[in-house]
Formats: C-alpha cells, sequence, structure tokens
C-alpha cells in the first residue's frame, strides 16, 4: 500500500494473507475466497491465512489457517503470460474453494458482494478502501497490516499513467470495462496487495457495511493509479460457480 | 336228621309200616345240591287228623316258611300216580318235622315220602327278577344276557349301555341321553365331556319340556339324575319331569363334565340339551391418546383391535416408534400388548447448528416449541423471517413453519468491520 497507514485486522476482516505468493484476497464466505487471477495462477495449494493484522508466522498461528479445496480461475483469464512483460489483466479475477469452513469472528469476517443493480457500479469519487501486506514507499512488503483511503477515478487516469516497465510497451496494455480504476494523491495498492478487495460502502444501508467492489489487479506504477477487478461484472459467474461446487 | 347233600332220598316215619309211636318228634334236614329246587311228595300219609293238625302232623318248612302241615288220611286222586301229596320247594333245603302226641288210640301208620332234586326256573320261579333283561336258565343255575348295544355289569345281572366318553369340541352343538326321545338305559353312567378352546366358556341351554328323568323320592334324591360339573362348580344333580334348573347355565369355563346316571328301575325319555361356546369377554380398556379400531360395545376372545395413537403420540418397542399397535383378546380375559401405550412423541435434542444453538428446551416432547439462534453478531439466521422456532411435530421431527424440517442456516454477516478503519490524517 502506498499511501497507506497501519490497520489493524478488524478493520478489514475479510483480508486474506497469501504467502505465497505474497498476496491477498477477500473472504466472501465460510467457504470461499476471491482473488485475483494472477496470484493464483499455476499454484493449486496456496497457504492461506485470516484473522491476523501481522503475518509473522508466530502471529499467523493466532489466526486461521486456510485448507485449500480447489482453485477456479475464471475462465476468460488468458493463461501462460509471464507477469513481467503482461499486458493484459482482463478478467484478473480467481476463486478459492476451502474445504473447512472459516469461522466468523471480530477478526475475521466476510466481505459483501456487490448488487447487480446500477447502484453498485462504482462512480468516479467514490472513495474506498484497500488493505494489504504488500509493496510501501520503503519496504518491499510489510508485516503489519496497512489500509488506505482512496477514489475511483476513470479509466483514462489510468491509461495515461507513463510506463514504468521497460519491458512493456505502453500501447499494449489492454483496459476493459471489467477494470475500475481508482487512486489519488500517491494512494495506491502495489505489489503484494495483489487479489484484496476494494472496499465500497453499500449504498442501500445505513450501517457502514462494505461491499467487494473491485479486486487489486495491477497498475503501471505504485503511488500513482491502480486497476482493480470490476466484480460486478463477474456476478454471475460467482454465483454460478460458488452454487456449482458447493 | 341231617345229611350229606343228595339227589334224592326217602323219609318214613317212625316205625312205618307199622304204627308210630306216641310222642315222638323227628326231624329231617333234606338239602339237594346247590343250585336246586326239592321235589317233595308223599306216596302214603296216614296220621291222626286234628283241627289244624294239632295233635299229630308232618310239617315241611323251607327257608323259615311253613310250606305245608299234613295229617289225616289221603289217597291219590290220579289213578297212575302213587303221589297222595307233593311240594315243590324252590330252595335246595327243606325240613321235615313229624311229630305225635301222647293220645292215639287208633292205629295210624304215618308216612312215606321221597324227595328229588329238582331244577328250579331260577328266572320265573321268584318274586326278584334276577336279571335286568334277559334270563336265561339251566339246570342248576341261570346266566343273564343283554340286548344288542347292551353290556352285562359285573354283577352278572344287570346290563348297561356304553354311553361315555364322548368328548364334544365344536363350538356348538347338542347332546341327549342314549335312545332320546326313547327311554333311556336303565343302569347306567352316560359321562360326556364338552371340551372347548381356551377363551371360551360352555353355556347350556336345557328347555323344561326336553328334560324327563326319573323323580326324586321320598327323601329327594334323585334315582336318576343329570350332572354338570366345572371346574369347582357343580350344577345338579337334576331329575324329574321338567327340567328343574335354569334355562341357562353359564359355566364360566371351557370345560363341562355331564353325567347321566341311571338307576335299576323307571327308564323316562331323558334329555336333550344345546351348548356353545360363548367367547370370554376383554374389558374394553380407556386409553387416553389413542383409538380403537374397530369399535365395539363389546371385546371379547380372539377380537383384534388396531389401536392408534392421535396425533402426537407414539407407542416405544425396544427402540422402534410407531403409530399404532395391535391387540388380542386372549383367552385369559386379557389383552395382549397391554403394556404398550401411546407416549408423547420425543423429538429428542434439537440437532445443533453449525454457528448458532437451539435453547435448551424445557422438554422435547410432542408440542414443544424450541428456538434456534445464531451467534451474533458475526452470523445472522439466514431467512431471518421464519423466526427459527421449532415445534416438536407428531412424526417425531422439530419442524419450522416455513422450513419444515430443514434446520435454519446461519451465514456470517458480511461487510462489517469489528472497528472501522481511520485514515490518519497528518
Amino acid at each position: 500500500i502506498f499511501g497507506g497507514y497501519p490497520a489493524k485486522i478488524q478493520s478489514f476482516p475479510w483480508q486474506v494473507f497469501f504467502q505465497y505468493p505474497w498476496a491477498g484476497g477477500a473472504l466472501i464466505d465460510e467457504y470461499w475466497v476471491l482473488t485475483a487471477a494472477h496470484v493464483v495462477e499455476g499454484i493449486s495449494d496456496p497457504s492461506m491465512y485470516v484473522g491476523s493484522t501481522t503475518v509473522k508466522m508466530e502471529h499467523l498461528e493466532n489466526g486461521q489457517k486456510l485448507t485449500t479445496e480447489r482453485v477456479i480461475i475464471h475462465p476468460g483469464w488468458k493463461a501462460g503470460d509471464d507477469l513481467d512483460t503482461r499486458t493484459n489483466f482482463d478478467n484478473d479475477i480467481a476463486l478459492v474453494k476451502l474445504k473447512d469452513p472459516v469461522k466468523m469472528g471480530p477478526t475475521v469476517s466476510p466481505i459483501c458482494l456487490p448488487g447487480t443493480t446500477s447502484e453498485y457500479e462504482p462512480s468516479e469519487g467514490d472513495l474506498g478502501l484497500i488493505s494489504g501486506w504488500g509493496r510501501t514507499e520503503r519496504r518491499y512488503n510489510v508485516i503489519h497490516l496497512r489500509g488506505a483511503k482512496l477514489p475511483v477515478t476513470s479509466l483514462e487516469k489510468c491509461q495515461q499513467v507513463k510506463e514504468e516497465n521497460p519491458k512493456a510497451r505502453a500501447e499494449a496494455y489492454v483496459f476493459t470495462s471489467n477494470m475500475i480504476c481508482a487512486g489519488e494523491k500517491g494512494v495506491d495498492s502495489c505489489q503484494g496487495d495483489s487479489g484484496g478487495a476494494f472496499a465500497l460502502q453499500d449504498p442501500n444501508v445505513k450501517v457502514p457495511k462494505f461491499y467487494a467492489a473491485g479486486l487489486v489487479s495491477w497498475g503501471k506504477k505504485c503511488g500513482t493509479y491502480g486497476i482493480y477487478t470490476k466484480v460486478k461484472n463477474y456476478m454471475g459467474w460467482i454465483l454460478q460457480t460458488m452454487q456449482e461446487y458447493s | 336228621i341231617s345229611a350229606e347233600p343228595t339227589m334224592h332220598g326217602e323219609i318214613l316215619s317212625p316205625n312205618y309200616p307199622q304204627a308210630y309211636p306216641n310222642e315222638i318228634e323227628k326231624t329231617w334236614d333234606i338239602e339237594v345240591p346247590e343250585g336246586f329246587g326239592i321235589h317233595l311228595y308223599f306216596t302214603h300219609l296216614d296220621i291222626e287228623l286234628s283241627e289244624n293238625c294239632e295233635y299229630d302232623s308232618v310239617q315241611i318248612i323251607s327257608g323259615g316258611v311253613e310250606e305245608g302241615r299234613l295229617c289225616g288220611q289221603k289217597v291219590s286222586k290220579n289213578p297212575d300216580s302213587p303221589i297222595v301229596e307233593d311240594f315243590q320247594i324252590p330252595y335246595n333245603k327243606v325240613q321235615v318235622i313229624f311229630k305225635s302226641d301222647f293220645s292215639n288210640e287208633e292205629r295210624f301208620t304215618g308216612f312215606a315220602a321221597y324227595y328229588a332234586a329238582i331244577d328250579v326256573n331260577e328266572c320265573t320261579d321268584f318274586m326278584d327278577v334276577p336279571c335286568s333283561h334277559f334270563c336265561n336258565n339251566f339246570i342248576g343255575g341261570y346266566f343273564c344276557s343283554c340286548p344288542p348295544e347292551y353290556f352285562l355289569h359285573e354283577d352278572m345281572r344287570n346290563c348297561g349301555v356304553n354311553c361315555s366318553g364322548d368328548v364334544f369340541t365344536a363350538l356348538i352343538g347338542e347332546i341327549s341321553s342314549p335312545n332320546y326321545p326313547n327311554p333311556y338305559p336303565e343302569n347306567s353312567r352316560c359321562e360326556y365331556q364338552i371340551l372347548l378352546e381356551e377363551g371360551f366358556q360352555v353355556v347350556v341351554t336345557l328347555r323344561r319340556e326336553d328334560f324327563d328323568v326319573g323323580p326324586a323320592d321320598s327323601e329327594g334324591s334323585c334315582q336318576d339324575s343329570l350332572t354338570f360339573a366345572a371346574k369347582n362348580q357343580q350344577f345338579g344333580p337334576y331329575c324329574g319331569n321338567g327340567f328343574p334348573g335354569p334355562q341357562t347355565i353359564e359355566t364360566h369355563s371351557n370345560t363341562l363334565d355331564i353325567v347321566f346316571q341311571t338307576d335299576l328301575t323307571g327308564q323316562e325319555k331323558g334329555w336333550k340339551l344345546r351348548y356353545h361356546g360363548d367367547p370370554i369377554p376383554c374389558p374394553k380398556e380407556f386409553s387416553a391418546n389413542s383409538v380403537w379400531e374397530p369399535e365395539k360395545a363389546k371385546y371379547v376372545f380372539k377380537d383384534v383391535v388396531k389401536i392408534s395413537c392421535v396425533d402426537g403420540f407414539e407407542v416405544v418397542e425396544g427402540n422402534v416408534g410407531s403409530t399404532f399397535f395391535y391387540s388380542t383378546c386372549q383367552s385369559n380375559g386379557q389383552w395382549s400388548n397391554s403394556r404398550l401405550e401411546c407416549q408423547p412423541v420425543d423429538c429428542g435434542i434439537p440437532e445443533p447448528i453449525q454457528n448458532g444453538r437451539a435453547d435448551d428446551p424445557e422438554n422435547t416432547l410432542f408440542g414443544s416449541v424450541i428456538r434456534y439462534s445464531c451467534e451474533e453478531p458475526h452470523y445472522y439466521m439466514e431467512h431471518e423471517e421464519h423466526g427459527g422456532l421449532y415445534r416438536c411435530a407428531a412424526n417425531g421431527s422439530w419442524v419450522n413453519d416455513e422450513l419444515g424440517i430443514e434446520l435454519p442456516k446461519c451465514v456470517p454477516v458480511c461487510g462489517v468491520p469489528t472497528e472501522p478503519f481511520k485514515v490518519q490524517q497528518r
């Protein structure tokens, strides 16, 4: 997280820690974790934890270790590209089915999924929250969870960011309607935060309640604007998959 | 004078054929073999005549009875026979006594008599009939015989019939005395038995007009009698013309012994009875929470009822519960399976649910209500509108109005952090 602050897991109880690769995910149900496809590509048994603010091993043991039953990557995800040179992150979404149900409590609780109505269509300026143990301005990763608040912005903003990766050509990047662009003033997600939820407040309830509007996917340069997989576009696939494998 | 039994002999008065002396008494004890009678006859008789032969006489006594007393002079009336007087004695002993007094002035020569053993017709010679049916005389004795179907009793005099041994096992039947309505046999003892299956009592019906057995004697004792015996109870003995007992006899027993006893005399038309097996009743027990099928005012032996428990009740046998059971009215008047009863269905401890719990129920019987709840605030009940209330139903399941037997689900509350994330403003 760039431009973020230390956070307690109680503030992001849906936050899932992927030990390898170092990444994030969002707990959406007792049996299901939503993450980015590029996090679990090629990994059939990712090591995951929930319920711990810090991800030192001795603290992780205070949380719950999650055991994978199966990994389901969105069929639209173009598999096989090297992450360093990948320019197409369309359909960067995956589901992990757990063998055992997660026990909910103050530190572990799922995030809601978006409704299918237009109210759940993220609009520019909507403020959302991100969290993770990813790269910061100072470190490649962190032990203590960090969070940040950042607005949704136009996809053009993300397109206009100057390319940092010399291996990829700027015009080669693929932007689709399955992506949300968010960020401002150096507040951004970064490597190691992938798969975590971009949480927006549910517009339909008075009590603060968050739903996963996006998943940390990719960005041209940390600290500028980040691209998030737009979860609303995948609700059909998510619900159908969950039903199919339940 | 007595001698060994002989088949014949001669008796002569003293000094015969000379005049007998005065003041003399002489006795002859004549005996022929048993089974014979004696033919005693006089061929000469010349004894002083007096009124009632008070002076001189020859006296013939048999069995303590004077058969005759003779005196005077007698001549044969039959020119072909020398016998002037004779006696047929139906016994094998006779005593002849000759007496003379002191005052004879004339010369009397006395008597000459002979005796011979003769056959006695025991069948006809006595007042008492020796055989109950047929009497057969032979020289020196007699024997009795019986009509067909009769047998001679051990006394060798009386005939009876073989009328015992019949065992009646049919549930309904008719029994009558031998030969009914013709006279029943004398000197017989007929023993019958009615033996019904356990669970039936013998009920005897005897119409007044179907009973005609010899009257009681002056002391009220029956000469011929009909008696019933069942399980420590006796009915009768009955006799007379017209049945004196109750028209219907309930024996309270599945067996009944009938004895018809007749004596030597007085044969009447007898009797005829009807009987039937009356099934023993079982009590119609009131049993709460159950329905008897079929419904009857009275239940009897072998009746089978289906006892169905009303909704919410069941009968538990071992570990198996059922909504009904069958019960049979038994031969002892008790119901089978009487230990079974309909008791409230027990739904048992409600099944646990993930991330929630059921209230500790006060009881788990039919009609009880429990409430499931979820571990708040992290879980809530899916489709909460059903309220989580479950009622113990008749089928033994906890049932919710909306979900039926399906258990409620506690699903995680989503999107609500315990502590809101606060951006630290610099």
